[in-house]
């Protein structure tokens, strides 16, 4: 068990120091085991210190850029592991127009780098546009929801208008 | 393993009949607020072997049976298909839930137990707790949970 | 202190009913004081039923719908008892477009029917476009806020610019 | 009662002294992510006599001093001042704090217990713990909270 742990540890951090940079574009983070010196008993601390900032708590970050680090940390776990399916519910919502594009590279990376598939529930535009096909659930009777595979110019508006 | 295709009926708002096909690469979801994009995501959990009503946001597990709108009396039942495929074999995992019988797991024809059905997720690195289904508004609770907590992450992927 | 509350819970009650239709465009709700027959013991329960849905807890509620009924009861609250400020962060990132045009509306009511001054922290471009005026806050030198009043037209691409 | 301006230095990521005016009406307040915005509410339920450093997301309230960046060493003080209008009378209200030695309030130049800014705001129908001051992510803890929390509300409101 010990050294299994261990060597996650070390690939999973290894992977989230790298996209967390590419997330925040800059800056440096870094996981911790900690509270324990037996792996098996310690916690898992994040060090996360956005471009030009001091390191702080986590709690100090915003809400976009907590959004942004628990991203990255999600992803370096399944780099480590392959998971089969991902799906985020309105991950993009307190993100800002810059990070929603950077956001969605990653997602775009992690759609051609790995087997997994992504189920990207939102109500931005720009994320919409970058997937690469949509699915639409309307309540044209109320209380009642229906999926509809919706052609990719179609996007939300449409589907607010049958409402 | 790969996902292919989720069925739902009865299921929340999700009454009548219906079918999201989960192909690779990106798939957007979108639509008006409460129209049942979140209740989709609950249906995945749910069917495998998601245990907890109040992490589905409800009171009890016939909570996810279509309780009725305006217009239409609810069911009582409701019942989730998902589709996987493992090693080249094809899978059907089925959940049933009766108001007030409780719910029942069949994979590939066959009467299994919850547990069968969690194994099955388990040993694919995913399942109905995997880091990798973030709930909406749980984005932030990795960062707020305690490192003890956090360890159970690395514990799934070791 | 039990006269007082209970008519405090009447105005209130009248204001969330009427307001909760207005963000909903229909559907019904109303407060309801329960677990004591004593209104200071009592605790407040909210009702909210969606147009064309079955009243049910308030849990099974969507994030977009749990939003909006929940500012109208902080509209309700200071409509019953006028509060000099009124801070919003981020209060629309859960609603989708249709939603976000009816909060726009609804503060737009309450901007001209109360003295209350709103602040209202947005990453979104409609909400932007429905402001009075616009602050910004930029982080030119990483790290360090500054403030800066800008020109409606400019928003926040112009900001997220000069990162 | 009227807000009319908020003045901040060395307050969170606020290290430089600047001042918001708080006008009728709507006021959007924009910027990209981390740049400072939620920073700002915080500054004014603080200057109103927020007691609780968790709920300005710190650990010990030492953290709203700015704690420096990669160019910049740490300040060992903050101040916020809020200038208000109450029945035709301009009252400044100032908190300030020190590294290890905690605060201290000012209302029109004279010294005052946190009690009395406190009181100042509730006889106001306002103060640190107002329902119109909704802090980041918190739009959903009113529908989350049990009845009994929320009469608190009506108590306010009586
Ligand atoms: N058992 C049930 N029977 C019928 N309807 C249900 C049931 N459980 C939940 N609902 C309905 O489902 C709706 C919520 O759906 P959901 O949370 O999936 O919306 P959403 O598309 O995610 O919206 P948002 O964009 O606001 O997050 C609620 O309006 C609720 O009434
Ligand atoms: N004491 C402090 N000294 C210096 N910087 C601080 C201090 N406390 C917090 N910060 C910084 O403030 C930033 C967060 O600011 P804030 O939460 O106001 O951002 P925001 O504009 O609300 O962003 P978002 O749009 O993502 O919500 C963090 O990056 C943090 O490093
Ligand atoms: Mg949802
Ligand atoms: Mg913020």
């Amino acid at each position: 068990g010990r050294v299994r742990l261990v060597a996650a540890f070390e690939a999973v951090d290894g992977h989230f120091r790298t996209l967390f940079g590419t997330l925040f574009a800059g800056g440096a983070a870094h996981l911790a085991l900690i509270e324990s010196d037996d792996p098996l008993e310690a916690g898992l601390e994040i060090m996360a210190q956005p471009p030009g900032k001091k390191l702080q708590s986590l709690t100090l970050l915003s809400g976009g850029e907590q959004a942004l680090t628990a991203t990255a940390l999600i992803f370096a776990l399944f780099l480590t592991t392959p998971s089969p399916l991902c799906v985020l519910d309105e991950v993009d919502a307190p993100l800002d127009d810059a990070n929603v594009e950077r956001f969605c590279d990653l997602l775009d990376r992690m759609a051609e780098t790995t087997a997994t598939r992504f189920l990207i529930v939102t109500h931005n535009a720009v994320t919409m546009s970058r997937m690469h096909r949509l699915y639409g659930v309307t309540m044209a009777e109320p209380g009642v929801s229906q999926l509809v595979s919706v052609d990719l110019r179609a996007a939300e508006h449409l589907l607010a208008a049958a409402e | 393993m790969e996902f292919q295709r989720l069925r739902l009926a009865g299921f929340k708002s999700f009454v009548e009949a219906c079918e999201l096909r989960i192909e690779p690469g990106l798939t957007g979801v979108v639509g008006p607020n409460g129209c049942g994009k979140s209740n989709l995501l609950e249906a995945i959990r749910w069917v495998m072997g998601e245990g907890s009503a109040k992490s589905l946001r409800g009171g009890g597990m016939d909570d996810v049976i279509f309780a009725g709108t305006g217009a239409r009396p609810g069911r009582d039942f409701a019942e989730v298909l998902l589709t996987v495929e493992d090693n080249g074999q094809t899978h059907e995992v089925v959940r049933r839930i009766e108001r007030g019988l409780g719910s029942a797991y069949r994979l590939d024809g066959r009467d299994v137990r919850a547990r069968d059905v969690q194994l099955l997720f388990a040993d694919a690195a995913t399942g109905a707790h995997s880091p990798a289904l973030v709930s909406q508004g749980r984005i932030g609770a990795i960062i707020a949970a305690k490192p003890a907590e956090r360890r159970i992450l690395l514990e799934e992927a070791a």
